[in-house]
């Protein structure tokens, strides 16, 4: 049974990109077929699993303006099971153009049919804004995922974000649930990693990932040797972590 | 002589708001006048300028959408010679607005005439993106300081923004500049930040401040207590980084 999840955030370096990379990865290497989909301008997914940044490639841009059918989108990477499209948006007047077709914003959504029975999970790494892009995503998935740096800006951005999410469920896509707050670089030494996850857990009770992903020097350097974490240094407290998470989501998935 | 400087970068969460407001907070401790416009619809910057998240505040966005004068959007912090105009954009039906309104790019820079001569420095907070709202920042300034994380996406997220840049200079602000890039959250004990500042440095020669704005806890906690870091903690390592940053600018600028 597919289940497509989008990674978003509206603010920035929150460790939206590190959670899709590296929980399709964890995902992948528990035998899952794993798509993940870059929806960044940035295109950070893309290189953080060896896809090289080649303008020849083709990627989403192609879906939201040049309407491609989506399966010719797909690249395989080194890891078996994980497959990606790349966010193939180089510059601003392509964000431009893919913004405007992302006001069709089921276009995602109708596209992804053609794989239903391809994948297990289909994961979509989102921008740090609510664009029509971010829409898009989130209208495309069944829940979402939302990183929380362990700090205080990334804790009193939520506002607008939440209220979003209630929009697109009243109109787009009433199906979508919040799977859950990831917090991530969390460092257990600081008063102020402690002070956030004590208030995310009071805001939203059951909602907040047991799992929290530590401040890791692998996660960091990983993208610099184009790997995930899991493959860059399995034993490290960064890499751990992602592949709980992925257990934990199989298991409630597949659960129920 | 008023000086207005972006700062500004497509990658999320690589210190554009803690430098926004540091660098405004230096300023004015050495006693230069300033105005910081928050053009980011998550408010950080006002907030962490003590300026509480209340709905019937005026802001940027009564100057793109309703066209209301700057002057009146000004408000004072508990800093002498800072003065704020706060991000009021409480929703992505609002945000959507604000964009439709920075459509016309030189709205921002058309309506500082009226402060010319009442500051001496403009600093514009912008968002992580190449979105309507940064190019009407970038369209506003006459300089652009782009802060990078010590960390490898980072580094990596620039062509687009670079490109966008050029084209602002070709058409819509023949006279921006870039101020510099500005390190950040740097740890000398890793391999990862030499490595980027090295590459910095090779790729653009004497584009790359000196100063290097070290991770700091202080600069990570001050905004829960809804100040700067020279508010917070002067003699912290990252309070005082900002102050020698604000030095250099005032330096390279009053002596030209
Ligand atoms: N748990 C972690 N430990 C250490 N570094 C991390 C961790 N998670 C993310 N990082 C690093 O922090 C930076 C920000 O993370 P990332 O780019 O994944 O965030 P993002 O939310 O995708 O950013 P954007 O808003 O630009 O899309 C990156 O350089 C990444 O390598
Ligand atoms: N030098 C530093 N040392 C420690 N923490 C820092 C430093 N600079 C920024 N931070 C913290 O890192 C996080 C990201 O910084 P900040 O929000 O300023 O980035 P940004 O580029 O404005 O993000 P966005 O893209 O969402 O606008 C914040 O929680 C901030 O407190
Ligand atoms: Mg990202
Ligand atoms: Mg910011």
């Amino acid at each position: 049974m597919l289940k497509k999840i989008a990674i978003a955030s509206q603010k920035g370096g929150v460790g939206k990109t590190t959670t899709s990379v590296n929980l399709a990865a964890s995902l992948a290497i528990l035998e899952r077929r794993i798509l993940l989909i870059d929806l960044d301008p940035q295109g950070c997914a893309g290189i953080a699993c060896g896809i090289t940044n080649n303008r020849a490639m083709r990627g989403i841009y192609d879906l939201f303006v040049k309407k491609v059918p989506i399966v010719e989108l797909i690249y395989r990477t080194e890891i078996p099971y994980l497959d990606i499209i790349p966010a193939n948006i180089w510059s601003n007047i392509a964000e431009e153009e893919m913004v405007q077709g992302s006001k069709n914003r089921s276009i995602l959504a109708n596209s992804l049919y053609e794989v239903t029975f391809v994948y297990d999970y289909i994961l979509f790494d989102c921008p740090p804004s609510l664009s029509h892009i971010t829409v898009a995503g989130i209208t495309a998935a069944d829940s979402i995922i939302i990183p929380v740096q362990s700090e205080y800006y990334s804790y009193h951005a939520f506002e607008s974000f939440i209220k979003l999410i209630r929009t697109i469920r009243y109109g787009l896509n009433p199906s979508i649930e919040i799977e859950g707050f990831l917090l991530t670089m969390y460092d257990p030494r600081t008063r102020l990693s402690a002070n956030i996850k004590q208030k995310l857990r009071q805001r939203f009770p059951g909602k907040v990932f047991n799992i929290v992903i530590p401040r890791s020097a692998a996660l960091a350097e990983a993208p610099a040797y184009k790997q995930p974490a899991i493959l860059f240094n399995i034993s490290s407290a960064g890499a751990q972590a992602y592949l709980r998470l992925a257990e934990e989501i199989i298991t409630s998935e597949e659960k129920s």
